[in-house]
């Protein structure tokens, strides 16, 4: 989860009698502007198992049977086709009922990076078998989540930290020194090449440039907060956007030399913000 | 951002083990061609936001 390495491997439906159920939440006004997402958690509730329905199920249900929950985040494209992402699964007890609780933040994130007008958030949980196999039990069918509506309805709640207070500010004011009071901002510096021996007939452009440092502090969350998301390490101030760097330089070929224009990667930063480790890298939504 | 991490992503970027040794005189007298400045203005003009992967 959560790696931008790893892509979803398409597969063949070898098994397709999943009971699916698709959750609608209106998202509008429901993330405050200028807020970071920190978590978003769907809260499903599983019912008790129907006595009368175990007894008519054909064969016992042994206590330790589970069944494979799995949220994806649905898509519905402007060509009416749907496209889904993995975001959450796990196995839950069959006998258990009660509140069950997904991270479904990346869905949000998902979410967030759609274009206006946006599509209400869609989820789509899926109830599936524990094991596939010949002998797989169907018990996973026993498995109710409280509907949309209904009692113990899904719940979404959204967890964000207000950057007024914990985000950070643009450029540092060029006027006032950086101190450890100083809240995480860009700071603008210079880098003259025309100094560096190594430059030296060999970096035709530029003679130098303005680069830029995240320096200052970021405003930590309380306790409380801390102890609520453990997986989230203390907020840093980072480059959050970087550019890269074109230059023009010398090159040798043969006997003769040229110029020649080459680009550096990551080398400017375009914008400090606060950050955790931990925290979530969002995925790209593809086009 | 120091000169050494921009002479590091230079090397990188152009394969090299070290910055080539070229005579003062020949870089005096070379001119950049059009072409070659229009793609470098071009490039500082529209180089992109990268979202960076944090620390």
């Amino acid at each position: 989860r959560f790696s931008q390495n790893f892509r979803e491997v398409a597969g063949r439906f070898l098994v397709s009698e999943a009971s699916t159920h698709l959750l609608v939440f209106g998202m509008e006004q429901r993330l405050p502007p200028n807020s970071e997402l920190v978590q978003a958690v769907l809260r499903l509730f599983q019912e008790p198992l129907p006595r009368a329905a175990l007894r008519r199920h054909e064969r016992p249900t042994p206590r330790s049977a589970r069944a494979r929950v799995t949220i994806e985040w649905l898509r519905v494209r402007d060509d009416g086709s749907n496209r889904t992402a993995l975001i959450d699964s796990r196995l839950v007890s069959i006998h258990e009922s009660g509140w069950k609780a997904f991270d479904v933040t990346e869905a949000v994130n998902f979410w967030q990076q759609l274009s206006r007008p946006r599509q209400p958030l869609l989820l789509q949980v899926s109830v599936q078998r524990e094991h596939l196999g010949p002998g797989a039990s169907g018990a996973h069918r026993l498995v109710r989540f409280g509907a949309q509506g209904a009692r113990g309805e899904p719940q979404l709640e959204l967890h964000t930290l207000d950057l007024k207070d914990y985000g950070a500010q643009g450029n540092c004011d060029p006027e006032a020194p950086v101190t450890e009071g100083t809240r995480c901002c860009r700071q603008e510096t210079y880098l003259d090449l025309q100094g560096m021996t190594w430059a030296e007939n060999w970096v035709l452009e530029p003679p130098g440039f303005l680069t830029y440092e995240c320096v200052g502090s970021c405003l930590q969350p309380p306790e409380a907060l801390t102890f609520k998301w453990p997986f989230l390490g203390p907020r840093q101030c980072i480059a959050s956007e970087t550019a890269s760097l074109p230059m023009i330089v010398r090159m040798k070929e043969g006997g003769r030399t040229r110029a020649q224009v080459v680009s550096l990667p990551n080398m400017r930063v375009q914008k400090c913000s606060c950050a955790s480790d931990g925290a979530l890298v969002p995925r790209g939504l593809e086009p | 951002l120091s000169g050494e991490q921009v002479l590091d992503s230079l090397l990188k970027q152009l394969q090299l083990d070290q910055p080539p040794v070229l005579d003062g005189d020949a870089a005096e007298g070379l001119a950049i061609p059009a072409h070659v400045r229009a793609q470098y203005v071009a490039l500082l003009q529209h180089s992109h936001a990268d979202h960076s992967r944090g620390k």
